[in-house]
C-alpha cells in the first residue's frame, strides 16, 4: 500500500482551481521528497511544473513512490466538496490497478469523504526540467502577485477581441514594464516602473534588464498563473524571445510552481 | 519517475 497523508487542503484546493483551467490532466508524483506535478496544457503552448518539498507539508507521508495520471476538473471538483482542514490521505493498491483512492477525513465533524480517480494519460510529462539560468533571459522582473493579478484583470477586462484568443503584449524598456491588451472597441496599457525599495521595502518591483523584450502571448496563460500566484507573495517573469517564459511563484523556499509558455510568434 | 524527454525538445518541438 503506497499512502501519502497530507494536510494542506486549501492549498491543493487553490492550486487546483487555477490549474483546471488550462490543463486537463497532470501527472502526480508523489516520492519520499514530496510531490511533483507537471501538466500540458491541450495547445501544448505552456507546461506547469509544482514541486513541493516533504517540509512544505504539516504532515506527509510517503513510504513509497507513487505516480500517475489525473484528470484535473475531477480532482477540482472533489477538493471542492472537502474542509479546509482535512486529513487527506491517498491510496493505490501495490498490484498497480488504475485507481487512486484520495480520503478526506474531518476531525471535526468526524466525517470521511472518498473518491476514487481512474488513472489518466497525462499528455507527454513528465518531463525533464533542467534548473533555468537567469543568465539566459534578456529579462526577469519581480513583482507582489497582488499587483500581477490586479494587471491581469485589467487586461482581461478590454482586452476580448472578440473574435480570437486574447492576447498580452509583455515588453521591457528603459527599466519599466509595458502590458499591452487590444479589445474590440480599444487598448488597455499598463506600465510599471521599478520601485524605491525604501518605500515599500516589502512590496518592491525589480526590473533587470539585458536588453529591449518585446513577447506575445495568450491572456489565458496570463490569467492561470495568476490565479496560482496566490499561493505567494512574489513572482517573477523571465522573459527572452529564444526561450519559452518562465512565470514562477516560490513557495516560502519549500517548492514552486512555475509556467512555462511559448511566446507568439506573430 | 521515468521521464518522457526534455523540456527543451518539448518546446522546440512546438
Amino acid at each position: 500500500m503506497l499512502e501519502p497523508r497530507l494536510v494542506q487542503t486549501t492549498f491543493f484546493k487553490n492550486v487546483l482551481e487555477a490549474l483546471s483551467d488550462l490543463f486537463i490532466e497532470a501527472h502526480f508524483e508523489f516520492s519520499r521528497t514530496g510531490l511533483e506535478l507537471q501538466a500540458i496544457d491541450t495547445s501544448r503552448v505552456a507546461l506547469v511544473a509544482l514541486v513541493l518539498r516533504a517540509e512544505a507539508f504539516n504532515h506527509y507521508l510517503c513510504d513509497r513512490g507513487l505516480s500517475m495520471g489525473l484528470n484535473l476538473a475531477d480532482m477540482a471538483k472533489a477538493f471542492r466538496c472537502a474542509n479546509n482542514d482535512d486529513i487527506i490521505t491517498i491510496k493505490a493498491e501495490e498490484d498497480w490497478t488504475d485507481t487512486v483512492t484520495f480520503t478526506f477525513e474531518s476531525p471535526e465533524d468526524g466525517e470521511i469523504l472518498e473518491f476514487d480517480f481512474d488513472f489518466v494519460g497525462s499528455n507527454g510529462v513528465p518531463l525533464e526540467i533542467p534548473e533555468y539560468q537567469e543568465s539566459e533571459y534578456q529579462a526577469i522582473v519581480r513583482m507582489p502577485s497582488a499587483k500581477f493579478m490586479r494587471i491581469c484583470k485589467k487586461l482581461s477586462s478590454f482586452g476580448d477581441s472578440g473574435d480570437r484568443d486574447p492576447v498580452v503584449i509583455i515588453s521591457v524598456y528603459k527599466e519599466r514594464v509595458r502590458s499591452f491588451a487590444r479589445g474590440k472597441t480599444g487598448t488597455s496599457t499598463t506600465v510599471c516602473l521599478q520601485t524605491q525599495t525604501v518605500d515599500k521595502p516589502k512590496e518592491p518591483t525589480l526590473i533587470e534588464m539585458k536588453e529591449e523584450v518585446s513577447l506575445i502571448f495568450d491572456l489565458k496563460y496570463m490569467n492561470s498563473f495568476s490565479k496560482a500566484s496566490t499561493l505567494s507573495d512574489q513572482v517573477t517573469i523571465n522573459l527572452s524571445s529564444e526561450l519559452p517564459a518562465v512565470f514562477e511563484c516560490k513557495i516560502a523556499e519549500l517548492g514552486y510552481i512555475r509556467y512555462y509558455i511559448s511566446p507568439r510568434k506573430e | 519517475g521515468s521521464k518522457q524527454g526534455s523540456i527543451m525538445s518539448f518546446f522546440k518541438k512546438v
